[in-house]
Formats: C-alpha cells, sequence, structure tokens
C-alpha cells in the first residue's frame, strides 16, 4: 500500500533550517535521511501502483536508486526492459538516459515503436583511477529520450548480442 | 594523440594539453568564445586565530587562507561517440570531474565526484570549483534568490548599509540555489546548479561555488561536533556562455529542468501499456 503522506511528512520535518543548511548533528542528519528515504520508498509504491494501474498490468516495476552511481540490477542482468520517464514540467524535455549493462549492443525502441539512436559506451581507460562507477556493469546504454509535458514516455529496450562493450570509436588517453 | 577538445553543434570545448584544465568555451552558433580556466581548490579551515578565536564549523565559513589547487596537473582521458562526447579529469584520488557535451545541448556538463576529502593533515577543508575569466565584472556577480529573483552582487558591499569587511572571503559568499553568473558588457558565464550551494566571485572575472566540506572542529554555534562527514559527493554543473541579451533565455529554462528533472521508472519485459500522450 503506497503512501505519501511518509514523505510529505519527512520533507516537512527537513524544512527546519538545520535540515536545509545541513548544520545539524550527525545522528540527527542520520534521521533525517532515514526519513527521506522511507518517505521516497513509500512513494514508489503508490508511483508503481499508479503506473500498474494505468498500464492494466501486475508486473513489478524496479527503481533504480543507485543509478547515479550507475549500480541498477535490472538492467545490469536482463536482456529485455522498459524505461518510463516522467516529466513533471509543464514542456516538453529531452533527457539523456544512461543505464549500466552488461551487454554489446541494444535496440532501443521509441513511445511510437521507431528505433533510437543508442550505443553502449564502455568505460574509459582505466589507467587512471577516477570514483566514476560503483557497479560492475562492463559498460553504459545511452540514448536521447524525452517526454511530454506533465506526462510519461515509454522506452522498450532488447539486448541484441552479448559480449564486452566494443571500443568507442575514439579514445584517447592524455599523460 | 589528437587535440583536447569536445565539440557538437552548439559549443567547442578547449582543454590545456599540458595541464588537463579547461581553457575555451567556444558558442559557435552565437560566433563568441570565451578563455575559461576552471580547477577545484580548497580554503583551509580556521581553527581561530589572533584577530578571533572563531574556528570554521557547520555554520561558520572562515577560511584561513587563500584557496589551495587540488592538482596543479590533471589526468584526462577523452572518449568521442556520436552521443557523447566526454573528457574524465582526474584531480586526485578523491576528486574527479567528467565535462560532457551531448548533440544539440547548448550548455557544458560538469559531473563532478569528490570525496571522502583528506584530514589526515589536521587541516579542516572546504573546497570549491572555481571559474576564472577575463570578463570585467568590476565585483559585480549574480546568484538566484530560491530560483527565482536574480539578485545583483557586489564585492565587499551591501546595499542598505556601509560594510566593513572582515572576512574578504566568506563575507561576498551568498547563496546560490539554481544559479549563478557573472557579465560584462557583451558576454555572460553562467552556472546551473543540481542543488542548493554557497558561491560567489571574489575577484574579478571569476566565480566560484563550495561543492563540499569537512571540518575538525565545533563552531561554538550549537552544534557541538564537527562536521566531519566522510561522505562522498557527486553533483553536476551546467555551464552556458551567451551575449548577455540572450543569456537568460537559456539559464531560466535549464535551471527547471535541473532542479526537477524527469523520474525514470524501469520494468522488466515489455512492462505496462501506457497510453502515450
Amino acid at each position: 500500500c503506497g503512501d505519501s503522506s511518509v514523505l510529505r511528512e519527512a520533507v516537512a520535518v527537513a524544512q527546519h533550517h538545520d535540515a536545509v543548511t545541513g548544520t545539524e548533528r550527525q545522528h540527527v542528519a542520520n534521521d533525517y535521511a532515514r526519513r527521506l528515504s522511507e518517505g521516497w520508498a513509500s512513494c514508489q509504491v503508490l508511483v508503481a501502483n499508479a503506473l500498474s494501474l494505468l498500464g492494466g498490468s501486475k508486473d513489478p516495476l524496479v527503481f533504480c536508486n543507485a543509478l547515479n552511481v550507475s549500480v541498477c540490477p535490472l538492467t545490469e542482468t536482463s536482456t529485455h526492459f522498459t524505461v518510463i520517464l516522467y516529466n513533471s514540467l509543464a514542456r516538453r524535455v529531452s533527457w539523456p538516459v544512461r543505464l549500466p549493462v552488461n551487454g554489446t549492443c541494444y535496440e532501443v525502441m521509441d513511445p511510437q515503436g521507431h528505433p533510437l539512436p543508442s550505443q553502449v559506451s564502455p568505460d574509459p581507460p582505466r589507467t587512471i583511477p577516477y570514483p566514476e562507477r560503483a557497479g560492475g556493469a562492463q559498460g553504459e546504454l545511452l540514448f536521447q529520450a524525452f517526454a511530454p509535458p506533465l506526462g510519461f514516455s515509454t522506452f522498450r529496450i532488447r539486448q541484441l548480442s552479448r559480449g564486452s562493450p566494443q571500443d568507442p570509436p575514439k579514445s584517447v588517453l592524455e599523460g | 594523440s589528437g587535440p583536447l577538445e569536445i565539440q557538437n553543434e552548439h559549443l567547442r570545448v578547449l582543454f590545456d594539453p599540458l595541464t588537463g584544465h579547461l581553457r575555451e568555451i567556444q558558442n559557435l552558433e552565437k560566433g563568441i568564445s570565451l578563455p575559461v580556466f576552471q580547477n577545484f581548490y580548497w580554503y583551509a579551515a580556521s581553527a581561530g586565530d589572533a584577530a578571533s578565536p572563531q574556528a570554521s564549523g557547520a555554520y561558520i565559513f572562515r577560511p584561513s587562507s587563500g584557496p589551495i589547487p587540488v592538482a596543479k596537473r590533471v589526468s584526462t582521458a577523452l572518449l568521442k561517440t556520436p552521443l557523447v562526447q566526454e573528457l574524465h579529469q582526474n584531480f586526485s584520488s578523491w576528486c574527479s570531474q567528467v565535462v560532457r557535451l551531448r548533440p544539440g545541448q547548448p550548455f557544458l556538463e560538469l559531473e563532478w565526484t569528490l570525496g571522502p576529502i583528506p584530514v589526515g593533515d589536521s587541516v579542516g577543508k572546504e573546497l570549491i570549483t572555481r571559474f576564472q575569466t577575463p570578463l570585467a565584472t568590476a565585483g559585480r556577480f549574480f546568484t538566484d534568490s530560491n530560483g527565482r529573483q536574480i539578485l545583483e552582487r557586489r564585492r565587499d558591499y551591501r546595499p542598505t548599509w556601509n560594510l566593513s569587511q572582515t572576512e574578504p572571503v566568506a563575507g561576498n559568499y551568498y547563496p546560490v540555489n539554481t544559479r549563478i553568473f557573472i557579465q560584462d558588457e557583451k558576454l555572460q558565464l553562467s552556472v546551473l546548479t543540481d542543488r542548493s550551494q554557497g558561491g560567489s566571485s571574489v575577484q574579478d572575472g571569476a566565480l566560484e561555488l563550495m561543492v563540499h566540506r569537512r571540518l575538525l572542529h565545533d563552531d561554538e554555534r550549537g552544534v557541538g561536533e564537527p562536521l566531519d562527514e566522510a561522505l562522498v559527493v557527486r553533483g553536476r554543473h551546467l555551464v552556458l556562455l551567451d551575449p548577455v541579451g540572450a543569456a537568460s533565455d537559456g539559464h531560466r529554462g535549464r535551471a527547471q529542468e535541473l532542479v526537477t528533472p524527469p523520474h525514470l521508472i524501469l520494468a522488466p519485459g515489455k512492462g505496462p501499456h501506457l497510453r502515450q500522450a
């Protein structure tokens, strides 16, 4: 059962000036993070229920909270999945999507069923240590998605081949 | 190897081949260019001094040094593909950045990953990113007020009282909720943030944003403990170079997208059949 009031209350608590500016004690910071995390988890259930109702499907929906560090078990292990993009702005947006994957080549279909340009970008040369990715995916699937004002777009993705990502067209390492 | 540059139909961005730092931004559409040097620096946090026992802490920003560069030279890796061009910059084991251009995007994206800030030298550090340009800004810069009104800020000046500046850096810092920019009579360099940060222009032609901090002393303002989390943070800045008259058209919409980005939801297989707008 989803409930948006959990997040609403957590955000309300976090209106305190210490939460806004980060001047709270450490154990209070941890408590703010816990409240926000629980609130977001509860909202995810609500959003998933709404999408299931709208789409007439009981299949599970997945929220990858660690996408910013390129971790998403679903995209890393699945050969066929769907990306739903929700735009809360009152105008159309174009948005770059990056998903951690382990395949070489994927087909990305836009909401009308037309293929979209996409590519699997491998890690740049690992001779320099940079903490770009926390996950174990071999590459990232890149494509430019879009969403209508205050609405959804769905993109269906299918893996076409297995194996390691190819070398990029041009990759130069500087000292 | 080839020149260190990335380019799309809107922008061409050049990097110093020796140091790896950002060197110049060219707006190909508008026919303008600006030398821009960007680097990460840290201010040493004050532990109190002869002038005042006030230490830097969660509430108090009181640097005891000028900005110290994280690295004078950075390791780089260039990645050019049809869908994205990236320069990966490695400043240190705890400071890196990806400078990115995508087709169709009239702005430069900087994605930085910072931390844990090392404090083995027993010095608290407040980390900034600074953009230096030759723009003649005469002490003026601009920050937003909660994403809405843009306010003009002037260095060492308050509009409603005579200011006696005692903190040349901290006394010129202002809240930045979505954007900060500097301009001269012709050009404007805007930096959009994905979160609220502190920002300033402590030198003409330069702007800076505080991106991370780790402190070892309590500032005696009620927190009762130092701000000493060994966090790793990742964030994004969007950099726009435009003629002054056309700049607001670019940064207003982008700032909205940055603070309210689309939500991404995944489903195995075909997923739900949503009616498309």
